[in-house]
């Protein structure tokens, strides 16, 4: 029975995509069987994994329309890992399961058939605490908040915990926060490490900031305009490191 | 009667706050009557502002839920400038507005009273297209649209164009895309000057590629934890350049 994990955080550019694609890339290159969701309308994941959001014949928004269907729409990405891509249609999901039964359980009923084919199932959210991310959070084991090193980043987090402990008291007894990962840490200024100590000191030990830190670097963007995960693009970066030991402790059960 | 202009782009982390912030303090050093609209359930311009979303006795979401009493929720930022402030509760204006009554236009009938007070109204938008940002659409002159100069970034806006061309189509034919405003352009970098070529080969000239390009610079994440403008904070910063050019270009009517 697979774990599954969203990657989430209202607070838009904080490197949700970007971990989704290399924690799968770094747990499947150790052989975890992984699935990677899209449940963002802007499709960052399905483009950075080497696909045309407009080319596809089917994709995660009729999946949730029709409530079924998830098999016939994965794809392979571009470096072996598949993914239930998305398009823009997505965004109309959003109008649509407002007034549906069970609106918030969908994405878990589309989810449940491939349980037992993958080990992992990442999810990528898009920055809103609207019904898709509220989808992904009520099927999910676990939670990994990725936040950027800056100051407005990490006053967004108390938002998402809230928003966390909401869903886990009223849907989801399961949903654990992994922990906060810090990411765009810039090593040459001092305001990265301001922000990073006080991370730490306004939520730990209650919450776990990951000593995985993703330092800032532009091989991230060149990596995904190329569709290649980083430990593939840039195998000795320290943000390459920093998403293999991620997958490592995961896999170790140390998160 | 003052001119509204929606800061926007689904895309998150572009510089959607940051732009708003600091183009407002620059008009205003203008001379300009300026007005910010935090229209953002994270609150990063009512933060970056130096207001405690908390501590608000009332919010943009109070005087979209009645319909009126925004005079009396404007507050003062920590630069002087004029804002319409916003906490959390917001996001619960989403799924409130979904069933009512003209529910698109409840930003427009709201700020109707106060466009004589005012020369520019500036919106900061969240990074999703939801009912939140159609209504700053609807209401505008004008959009800006921040892209940061990477790779997922550019393939973001084709989306928001569409979107803006779709409202224009079927709700405020005088909206107009005043422009890209190219940020976080990385001078050490390749990608950030290949991104930009590319987002002018694709773009223009149907929408203008701005050239008051934003350089990428700590001193924005510093400036923002300060409360204070890049203007005053860092002066002869090329990125303060570019946005009191942008302040002067949009005064002399060139955008
Ligand atoms: N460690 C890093 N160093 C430098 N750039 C990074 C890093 N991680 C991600 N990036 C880049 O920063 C930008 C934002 O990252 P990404 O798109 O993954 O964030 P996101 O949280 O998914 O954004 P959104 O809120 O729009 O979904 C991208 O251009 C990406 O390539
Ligand atoms: N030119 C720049 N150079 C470097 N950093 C910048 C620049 N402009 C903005 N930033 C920083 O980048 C981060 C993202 O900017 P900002 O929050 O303004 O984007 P946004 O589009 O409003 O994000 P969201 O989608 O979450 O609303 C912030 O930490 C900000 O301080
Ligand atoms: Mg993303
Ligand atoms: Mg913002």
């Amino acid at each position: 029975m697979s774990r599954i994990i969203s990657i989430a955080n209202h607070k838009g550019g904080v490197g949700k995509t970007t971990t989704t694609l290399n924690l799968a890339a770094a747990l499947s290159s150790m052989g975890r069987r992984v699935l990677m969701v899209d449940l963002d309308p802007q499709a960052g994941l399905t483009i950075a994994s080497g696909l045309e959001p407009d080319a596809l014949e089917r994709s995660i928004y009729d999946v949730l329309r029709r409530g079924e269907g998830a098999v016939d729409t994965i794809v392979r990405s571009s470096f072996g890992v598949d993914l239930l891509p998305a398009n823009i249609d997505l965004a109309l999901a959003e109008l649509e399961l407002v007034s549906a039964i069970a609106r918030e359980r969908r994405l878990a009923a589309v989810l449940a058939p491939l349980r037992d084919a993958y080990d992992d199932i990442l999810i990528d959210c898009q920055p809103s605490l609207g019904l898709l991310t509220l989808n992904a959070l009520a099927t999910s084991d676990g939670v990994l908040i990725p936040v950027a090193c800056e100051y407005l980043a990490l006053r967004a987090v108390r938002g998402i915990l809230l928003y966390v402990a909401k869903v886990r008291g009223q849907m989801n007894s399961q949903l654990r926060v992994l922990g906060l990962l810090p990411t765009m840490f810039d090593r040459r200024t001092r305001h990265a490490a301001t922000t990073l100590s006080q991370l730490k000191k306004e939520f730990e030990p209650k919450v776990k900031v990951l000593n995985h830190v993703v330092y800032r670097s532009i091989r991230f963007a060149e990596s995904t305009a190329k569709g290649v995960p980083i430990i593939e693009y840039a195998k000795a970066l320290p943000g390459a490191d920093a998403y293999r030991n991620l997958a490592r402790d995961l896999i170790a059960g140390k998160l």
